[in-house]
């Protein structure tokens, strides 16, 4: 999925 | 961003600040847990590896460096402030808060999206942040007495929590392929320790009433 390994939260 | 997300980083943001205000102003840190405070700092410093190398947004990267620097603030001012340190209850913070992380990092080894130091590190920060409030809440049995700051500033961790909860709830309807079973349990695990707190908050406020556990 796209969104795993972005870490876009804090 | 959502307006769940943005709660939760404010009343982040609002917690860190209620400590530093106590701390500064009153030059005390009466109540406040070094252990807990210690593994926060751990928490951001393995968290926010990828600080200058993975991009999001100013927002993003303005929050995590106040988050790293009030983190290691708070812990100098405990630790080597004059002032400070004399009012740390050290004998209410016996907990052996480093044993906690060996469990983190075992689990963060073995469980995590990608085994690469960058990943492992960050979903070592998930984990012992679930946990890391646990030698604050024990000192808080413990003196039962809360002042006020100390109480906001719980009351502030908490409601981070339960934002953020309510962050990944709408994220999950309105974004694809939006599952992180790693975050989610572990910050559902994170959530329900404030949980007991919680209820003795409201009670006090509701009753208008000083914050006092029960034995």
């Amino acid at each position: 999925a796209k969104a795993h390994l972005d870490h876009d939260e804090l | 961003m959502n307006i769940f997300r943005l709660a939760g980083d404010m009343t982040h943001l609002a917690s860190v600040l209620v400590l530093l205000l106590k701390i500064h102003t009153i030059k005390s840190c009466a109540g406040i847990s070094l252990k807990t405070q210690e593994l926060f700092a751990i928490v951001f410093l393995t968290r926010y590896l990828d600080l200058f190398t993975n991009f999001i947004s100013i927002y993003n990267t303005i929050m995590k460096l106040i988050f790293l620097g009030s983190s290691f603030s708070i812990v100098w001012y405990i630790r080597r402030h004059r002032v400070v340190r004399r009012s740390y209850d050290k004998d209410q913070d016996t907990f052996r808060h480093f044993f906690l992380m060996w469990p983190c990092l075992i689990l963060a080894i073995f469980i995590n999206e990608k085994f690469t130091l960058k990943e492992v590190m960050w979903t070592f920060s998930i984990y012992l942040e679930a946990i890391a409030i646990l030698p604050q809440l024990v000192m808080l049995q413990r003196t039962r007495n809360i002042d006020n700051l100390t109480g906001q500033y719980i009351f502030l961790l908490g409601a981070y929590r339960a934002f953020y909860i309510l962050n990944w709830i709408y994220r999950y309807f309105t974004e694809e392929h939006y599952v992180h079973w790693i975050t989610w349990v572990a910050g559902v695990i994170q959530t329900l320790l404030y949980g007991d707190f919680f209820y003795y908050y409201f009670q006090s406020w509701k009753n208008n009433v000083k914050l006092e556990l029960p034995a």
